[in-house]
Formats: structure tokens, sequence, C-alpha cells
């Protein structure tokens, strides 16, 4: 899956999601990639948040939709993403996924919950200081 | 925080990264930028885990899940279990700009993909056949079943509901990895 959150010079945010899904799955299953809220969510006074990682457990807890919600309570991105990822541990401890945050004055930051074959999250940043997309990474919670 | 514009995806997929990021710098608006971005991924098959030939369900079959979200108006278009079309974010396009709705589903949304004029093509490769004939010589193993006879754990489908509840685990998270995600 790609989670794409998309924030322009006047703050116009728009996100987007497209996923094959789990290997395997169910002939019929549908992930979490295209509910908004759950794979991508974006809100032009707030920026965008998108997940990735376990489907069946992430769209339940719908967080990106949350982690936009932290952001326009006052939390920066990199904490709003890690409070939408102990929110979902609390319940799901062992789940499989990340979320990437942006707000609208150009801030962002990114989440994942730890596991033995998890313990680091890569997602791409491109903003106007760079003159080419940067790899960057964090450790998970 | 650097000052907008701002492009950020989850995973390493630079490509796609680099592709939405030229489309606003050619005067494209973020919607423009999020769909090019994904359409990218979708046409590399970003890791195995976007776009046709990866990651097929239990029948070998790839099907494809995308949205798109406008965060000024609030309008969203989704495609879900998309079949044998290959720009499922294009279709969400679509859907976004071309009905009331918000997500179409299965053979019907292929059926709207047609009339918005995409081309229907087979989403199998030889590597998601391959990958569904060794699943298939592992007695179809891992799945998603629980609760089910026979073993799910052990043999393939059909399966049958089982009386009472013998298997209470939680989600799937030995399943999904990093390998095969959402």
């Amino acid at each position: 899956t790609i989670g794409m959150v998309v924030i322009g010079k006047s703050g116009h945010t728009a996100s987007g999601t497209t996923s094959n899904g789990a290997n395997h799955k169910i002939h019929g299953r549908v992930g979490d990639s295209p509910v908004a809220g759950a794979g991508s969510y974006a809100d032009s006074t707030v920026g965008g948040a998108a997940a990735t990682g376990d489907g069946d457990t992430m769209m339940r807890f719908l967080p990106s939709y949350q982690a936009v919600e932290y952001m326009r309570a006052g939390d920066d991105p990199a904490s709003a993403c890690k409070k939408v990822i102990s929110r979902i541990q609390k319940h799901v401890p062992h789940f499989f996924g990340a979320v990437i945050c942006a707000n609208i004055t150009g801030g962002y930051g990114a989440a994942c919950n730890k596991l033995p074959e998890f313990s680091q999250f890569h997602f791409m940043v491109y903003h106007s200081l760079q003159s080419q997309p940067s790899e960057e990474k964090v450790d998970c919670i | 925080a650097p000052p907008l514009p701002l492009v950020i995806n989850t995973w390493p997929f630079g490509n796609a990264t680099r592709a939405a990021w030229s489309k606003l710098q050619a005067g494209g608006s973020e919607l423009d930028a999020v769909e090019s971005g994904c359409s990218l991924c979708e046409a590399q098959q970003c890791d195995g885990s976007v776009g046709f030939g990866g990651h097929p369900d239990e029948l070998g079959e790839t099907t494809l899940d995308a949205m798109i979200m406008d965060g000024t108006t609030m309008e969203v278009g989704a495609v879900a279990g998309l079949r044998r079309i290959k720009n499922a974010i294009g279709v969400a396009r679509k859907v976004m700009e071309h009905t009331r709705h918000t997500l179409l589903v299965g053979e019907s949304a292929t059926q709207f993909a047609e009339a918005m004029g995409f081309p229907n093509e087979d989403l199998s490769t030889n590597h998601s056949l391959s990958v569904y004939s060794e699943w298939l010589r592992q007695n179809c193993q891992p799945n998603f079943w629980k609760n089910v006879i026979p073993d799910a754990s052990k043999s393939c489908g059909p399966y049958k509901p089982a009386r009472g509840l013998v298997q209470r685990k939680g989600p799937a998270t030995g399943k999904i990895n990093i390998h095969s995600h959402d």
C-alpha cells in the first residue's frame, strides 16, 4: 500500500491511498485503504494523515481521522501519530501498523508499532527546501 | 517546519513522491499530485503491495482498493475490490468527480471504470500466479479463517462454520507484515 498526503502552498490538503491488500485474503475482503478516515484523511484547515499495516485491525480505529483530530486539537504531527499508535496498542498490542501525519504549517511526522520484525518505519518526504525526495525513518514505539 | 508545499507518503517509494512533486511543480492541483504519485506506484507495482500482479486472494485473483480525498471540499472517491482495472486511484478520482457517491465496490466498480474509459485487463502476472500456486501447495497456509471445519490451520477449504467458538484468536498479526500489508 501507498498512502500519500499533499499540502499545497495555500494549505489545500489532499490525500490518497492505493493497495492490492493482504496476500491470500479471503475473496471479497477489503482493507482500510479505501475507507476515508482509515486509510487516509485530509482537512485543509488542519492537514492530513495516512495509515498502513494490518487493515483489518487499523480500520476499526480510524487512525487517519484520529490523527487529524489530534492535530486540530493542537498536537504536532509526530505527537498526533504517536497518540494514534498508542490508542490502538491498548486494544491490540501486537498489531502491525504505521501512520504518517502532516499539518498545514509544513510540519510532519510518523509513528509505528514496534514488533520484533518491525522496529523502524521508513517514509518519503519532499518539501521546498529539497531538490529531491528524502527517505526518513522513525523508531517504532 | 519547512515552507509548503509538502509531499509525504508511506514506505520508501521515492518515485511516487517525485511524481507527485513534479505534478505540483507543473501547476497541477494537490489532488492531481496525489493521483499522479499513486498511479505511478500502481504502474511500478511498488514493493508488490500496490497495483496489478501482487497479493492474490484465495482464488488467485488480484483486486485493488484505492481512495482519494479533497480536504477542502471533503469530497471522497473510492473503489474497493476493483477487478481487472489497473489504475485504481484513477477510478477513485472519477468516482469523486463524476458521481455523488463515495465508494464503489467489486464487479460494479469495474463496470463504472469501463464506462469512464479505463481498459479491462487481467491483473494476474506470472509472479502472482506462482505465489498462488505455492500457497496452494502449502495447504493454503497462512490464511484468515477461524472457527471453521476443516481446521484452517492445516487444510484448504471449502470451509464451514464450526459449532461453538473453538478458536478465539485476535487479528491475524502473523499473516500481515512488511511483505503483506494494506
